[in-house]
């Protein structure tokens, strides 16, 4: 019933955080 | 405590904060899939809701059954007739789409901190968004309904944009490894994620 494990790296210039950070 | 009382509807919302963790990818696929399918019947029957430009996760409703429904903002409603007119396009709510989903695959990290998603998803959230880096031949644009003679298959194998929540749900049904087990899947993976969250919710309001 768990959620999956994920990896969590730093966020990155070019990343899709960054990217989605600009658009809000 | 914003819940009271059995519900048969969870916002994303309360089920984010609820867990105080992301969903994972398997119910961002599923929760895309649903709503998209929701919205395009919406359109489909010609009485889209009202819908504001910025969209949140608390207007993302699962429920028991499955189903994903985007509810209007509710302050909003009161200025009805301009807000008919001041609708979202369907590009627009796309990408708001893409941008809530991505916040709840990322909610509790820290602003330095990025999650590894696995490419289809993460291309998935970038198309649906429109942060994918032109490449030259991107030529989205918000009101161009260049619809016309696409080859279906053609466009299963590769979208480059999405324009449709048509798109958005060929996208999600071809993550699987049977395409045609589409709704099925997705509705059980949302089904599964109110259930549970209900459980959780029905447990910590006992220990309360």
């Amino acid at each position: 019933k768990g959620k999956s494990l994920y990896k969590i790296k730093p966020r990155h210039d070019s990343g899709i955080k960054a990217k989605i950070s600009m658009k809000t | 405590g914003e819940a009271e009382g059995p519900r048969d509807a969870l916002s994303l919302e309360d089920i984010l904060r609820l867990y105080n963790q992301p969903i994972n990818e398997e119910q961002a696929w599923a929760v895309c899939f649903q709503c998209c399918g929701f919205l395009s019947t919406e359109d489909a029957r010609g009485r889209r809701a009202p819908r504001p430009r910025a969209l949140s996760a608390a207007q993302i409703r699962l429920w028991r059954d499955g189903a994903v429904t985007l509810a209007p903002t509710g302050e909003s409603l009161h200025d009805a007739g301009k807000l008919e007119y001041s609708r979202s396009t369907e590009t627009e709510v796309i990408e708001s789409l893409g941008i809530i989903i991505y916040k709840a695959l990322d909610y509790g990290l820290k602003e330095n901190e990025e999650r590894e998603l696995s490419p289809p998803l993460e291309k998935l959230i970038d198309l649906m968004a429109n942060t994918v880096e032109a490449d030259g031949s991107n030529d989205e644009g918000y009101e161009a309904a260049n619809e016309g003679m696409e080859d279906e298959d053609d466009e299963k194998r590769k979208i480059s944009a999405i324009r449709s929540y048509r798109d958005v749900m060929k996208l999600c049904a071809a993550h699987l490894p049977t395409e045609s087990e589409a709704p099925n899947h997705y509705q059980a993976v949302c089904r599964a994620l109110f259930a549970e969250t209900m459980e959780l919710y029905t447990f910590l309001t006992k220990i309360k």
